[in-house]
């Protein structure tokens, strides 16, 4: 998958960072310090369709050429994720007991073309 | 600006950077308070004392590698574990009450798959002495759910595994209710102070309810 930059337009993750201090909640969230809650933005025209990220090759390009030429071109297709991670926390719940588990597909690591 | 404001991908026009970063911030919150199936973020916690923790993880450590394999992970289910420090309760020269109070959003939504109760004896009398573990009802005349003798031989914790005692309990109120018996030679089975490093406490790991389809013809 690919990393947005600055300029991206086409499909790609965009990093984001969710500093448990910054929103005053490290006193009940013991581990981890923060949240990556990435996400997956930009265009995906039929073209790149099914591809993850960008083009990967010279021949995946030139099928782009041709598959971009087709009247079907009008069509997008969605930028999603396409690998994730748990995100595993370390809390004191409301009885200051402390929990800790797992939540599943929290964390976005790649994006790509549906 | 030579930039569009707008967002390439759905063609409305985009937040302001600092109204993006509130939304995004917003939706956070919400989403990690809706997987921890919490309707709000938790007041602040009273943590326990930092002896108490360090013992607790040490025993915790200790047991694990005792019996692998504890808890095979389940089929992408969320898991939990939680570690809950008894509150003393009512007691005599003989006997405590210790109680457990754990979160409704976790013995809601989640089936207890293992739960043990450590438990510490400082200085019991000389040879075996019979001490008496019973978990209690939360109904007005407290009656029992289980009961366990044990042999103390030395000083020392002991673990105890009550999971299907907790299984039924959590059934009704996800609070637990322990009476300690000792003999009358003993004193209180309990240390001076909570922030005694061997304060009793219970460990608990539970699943995630399986989503029941229900199929239809």
């Amino acid at each position: 998958g690919v990393d947005c930059g600055a300029d991206s337009r086409m499909c790609c993750r965009q990093e984001f960072f969710v500093d448990f201090k910054e929103i005053g909640w490290e006193d009940w969230i013991i581990q981890p310090e923060g949240y990556h809650m990435n996400y997956c933005a930009g265009l995906c025209p039929l073209h790149m369709a099914g591809i993850p990220g960008l083009a990967a090759s010279f021949h995946t390009a030139v099928l782009n050429r041709i598959k971009a030429a087709s009247a079907a071109a009008a069509v997008d297709s969605c930028c999603v994720p396409t690998q994730r991670r748990p995100l595993s926390l370390l809390y004191y719940d409301r009885d200051s007991n402390i929990v800790k588990t797992d939540i599943p597909d929290m964390i976005v690591d790649s994006c790509g073309c549906t | 600006g030579a930039k569009a404001a707008w967002c390439p991908a759905c063609g409305v026009a985009s937040l302001a950077p600092g109204a993006q970063r509130d939304a995004l911030l917003a939706l956070a919150k919400q989403s990690i308070l809706a997987k921890l199936r919490l309707p709000g973020r938790p007041g602040v916690p009273q943590p326990p004392s930092r002896a108490a923790l360090r013992s607790a993880l040490r025993r915790m450590r200790a047991q694990r590698s005792d019996t692998p394999g504890m808890l095979r992970d389940g089929p992408g289910l969320q898991e939990y574990e939680v570690l809950s420090f008894a509150e003393a309760g009512s007691s005599t020269s003989r006997s405590v009450h210790l109680h457990f109070r754990f979160s409704q959003e976790v013995a809601g939504s989640t089936e207890i798959q293992q739960a043990t109760l450590y438990l510490f004896w400082a200085s019991p009398g000389r040879g075996a002495q019979p001490v008496t573990v019973r978990l209690l009802r939360q109904d007005p005349n407290m009656t029992v759910a289980s009961e366990t003798r044990l042999e103390v031989q030395r000083p020392g914790w002991t673990t105890l595994d009550i999971g299907a005692a907790v299984r039924s309990l959590f059934g009704e109120t996800p609070r637990l209710t322990v009476e300690l018996e000792v003999p009358e030679d003993w004193g209180s089975p309990l240390p001076p102070d909570h922030s005694d490093s061997h304060w009793p406490f219970v460990v608990a790991q539970a699943r995630a309810r399986t989503r029941h389809r229900v199929q239809r013809r």
